[in-house]
């Protein structure tokens, strides 16, 4: 039969700081995103439409850190990743570095399906995401609070010394 | 960074992953999540892996790929390839994080050698299993 396994990050918020309510969201968050891709599953579809799904599902949670949840680089901007690849024959997409597709793992596997390459970045990698027709979002749609707050502190710790144990803030 | 693996009811595998990095990266720097066979992994013959972590470390020991490679040539299972990769191999490295992964022959294997992963699977029961940290998943129908 089918199985469906996904990450939300291993940036976990400390335990210290996780009370009941974001417990709650969290585990809401991934069961909302295994439903997606389960129900891919469950009629038989392909394991690739069932990855991207549940990716999507990932991606539009302001929660994880991927799409609208993305963190923010030293400069204030954000730069999402994303990949793709379908054991069938190792066919894979990829794109780095980019701000504005509504969901990169669709521009990720745009890459795969529609163009000769493995792996784009950048203003050539939005550039195709245009041409493909790929849906964008204005950058209000990716800002949230408490990624801007996280990047503040992070930024005040390196300028004053001190580590930073918030496996949140350090992790992808 | 989240990510998704899976085996469908063909046998076929898929492996996806997407991120917005670490917090306060500096600008152009890529992790390890779309790098292919890095953070991001799949083959029918083996496994389908998606990383999140330390994603310079990943990158440097060819997580996905690596866990792969114990299955293809030295046998070994999913489960025991994926933990040796995640505890034996990032860990030492100061590769925290951890890996999720489906085997050809359905295996489940989530191994994490930091504090936490917010994970998940779903089989064919239609049960939702859920976790954060080191505590028993919560099933959901």
């Amino acid at each position: 039969d089918f199985v469906l396994a996904i990450h939300g990050g291993a940036g976990t918020i400390l335990r210290s700081k996780m009370t009941p309510e974001r417990e709650a969201a969290y585990h809401a968050g991934l069961q909302r995103a295994l439903e997606a891709g389960r129900a891919v599953l469950a009629e038989g579809g392909a394991a690739l439409d069932a990855v991207t799904a549940a990716v999507m599902a990932l991606e539009n949670e302001p929660l994880f850190n991927a799409g609208r949840g993305a963190v923010y680089t030293s400069a204030g901007k954000q730069e999402m990743d994303a990949a793709v690849m379908d054991g069938r024959d190792r066919a894979a997409g990829a794109v780095a570095g980019v701000c504005g597709p509504r969901n990169p793992i669709l521009a990720a596997r745009a890459v795969m399906e529609k163009s000769d390459h493995v792996f784009l970045i950048g203003e050539s990698a939005l550039a195709f995401c245009r041409a493909q027709g790929l849906d964008f979002a204005e950058p209000d749609y990716f800002f949230t609070q408490q990624r801007w707050d996280a990047l503040q502190e992070t930024l005040a710790m390196r300028k004053s010394g001190a580590d930073d144990q918030d496996e949140s803030r350090k992790h992808g | 960074t989240v990510g998704a693996v899976a085996k469908d009811r063909h046998g076929n595998l898929a492996a996806a992953t997407s991120t917005g990095g670490m917090t306060a990266k500096m600008p152009g720097r890529v992790g390890d999540s779309p790098v292919i066979g890095a953070g991001t992994w799949a083959d029918n013959e083996t496994c389908a892996v998606s990383g999140t972590g330390h994603g310079e470390i990943f990158i440097r020991y060819a997580a996905g790929h690596e866990i792969a490679s114990l299955m293809r040539y030295a046998g070994r299972s999913l489960e025991e390839s994926a933990r040796t990769v995640v505890m034996d191999m990032l860990a030492p490295a100061g590769g925290s994080g951890g890996v999720i992964a489906v085997g050809r022959d359905g295996s489940v294997s989530l191994p994490f050698n930091c504090s936490g992963m917010y994970r998940g699977y779903v089989r064919g029961d239609n049960v939702l299993r859920t976790a954060i940290y080191d505590e028993p998943f919560r099933e959901t129908r």
